[in-house]
């Protein structure tokens, strides 16, 4: 038996709005320390890496280890139906080929109960591993969503330089040419405001700005991104979901001929 | 020119 229920049902509302473009199927990875998705998109240039601690749900029960295959458009179909302050409970009994969900008001007033057949999806899992990155850089995720949106007016592709003077963003294009510069915050109120940049190593790489606009459709998820670049290898945005998980996005960069 | 590099050329299959 499975059964999973997030109090705050519009994290997976935000989840699914963030790969739905990127995915069409995933497989939900559950065991009792929680729940992962790993999936690439067909040409294999990005990766969307989900982890979800049990913690973040109340209750979590995960008898034994279990993979659930699913659509991401009948899972997107049905999430919509729950309001924003529902609860979601996810349950899944062993040798049955359906997921339930189900949502409930705040007050326990109103209950919804959907279904969905599970898929047999067959999915590559790349090994990811552990990597000392050139340089780290947190800033407010609504920045780095105008940076890559306005950076792909310009160009298709966008350059990005850490050095010792901050990171620099830059595009270019038929009609001409773009940089953005940001710094490390001094004094900043809020947190979550602040641009914090970890130096090891200067590094500039090249990405594709289809692929970062859209992972930044994971924007709503979190106030803060991170993003870790190091030479030649690809990137990593991550996103944190609230105190117990993260949603991570891999690209591969692009590279001189 | 850039060129595309995919994901598969710098993390291994499992």
């Amino acid at each position: 038996m499975f059964e999973a229920r997030l109090i705050q049902g519009s994290v997976l509302k935000k989840m699914i709005d963030a790969i739905k473009d990127i995915v069409t199927d995933i497989n939900l990875d559950c065991s009792s320390t929680g729940i992962s998705v790993q999936a690439m998109d067909s040409g294999h240039v990005c990766l969307v890496l989900i982890e979800l601690g049990s913690d973040g749900f109340e209750p979590y029960r995960c008898d034994r280890n279990i993979t659930l295959g699913l659509g991401l458009k009948a899972l997107s179909v049905v999430v919509r139906c729950a309001n924003n302050d529902d609860s979601i409970t996810i349950k899944a009994q062993e040798g049955t080929d359906n997921i339930n969900f189900v949502f409930e008001s705040p007050n326990g007033e109103k209950t919804s109960q959907f279904e969905i057949k599970l898929m047999d999806i067959d999915s590559e899992h790349l090994g990811i591993p552990d990597t000392e990155y050139d340089s780290v850089v947190k800033m407010p995720s609504h920045e780095f969503q105008r940076i890559c949106r306005d950076m792909s007016q310009l160009g298709d592709s966008i350059v990005v330089a850490c050095t010792k003077d901050g990171i620099q963003f830059s595009a270019s294009g038929d009609m001409g040419s773009g940089k953005i510069n940001l710094r490390q915050s001094s004094l900043v109120d809020k947190e979550e405001d602040q641009i914090n940049i970890e130096l090891n190593d200067p590094v500039h790489l090249t990405f594709a700005l289809r692929y970062l606009n859209y992972f930044t459709k994971a924007t709503p998820l979190s106030p803060t991104v991170t993003l870790s670049l190091k030479a030649e290898s690809p990137l990593c945005v991550t996103y944190p979901i609230g105190d117990f998980g993260s949603m991570k996005f891999f690209l591969a960069p692009k590279i001189d001929d | 020119d850039n060129s595309q590099t995919q994901l598969t050329h710098f993390f291994s299959k499992k």
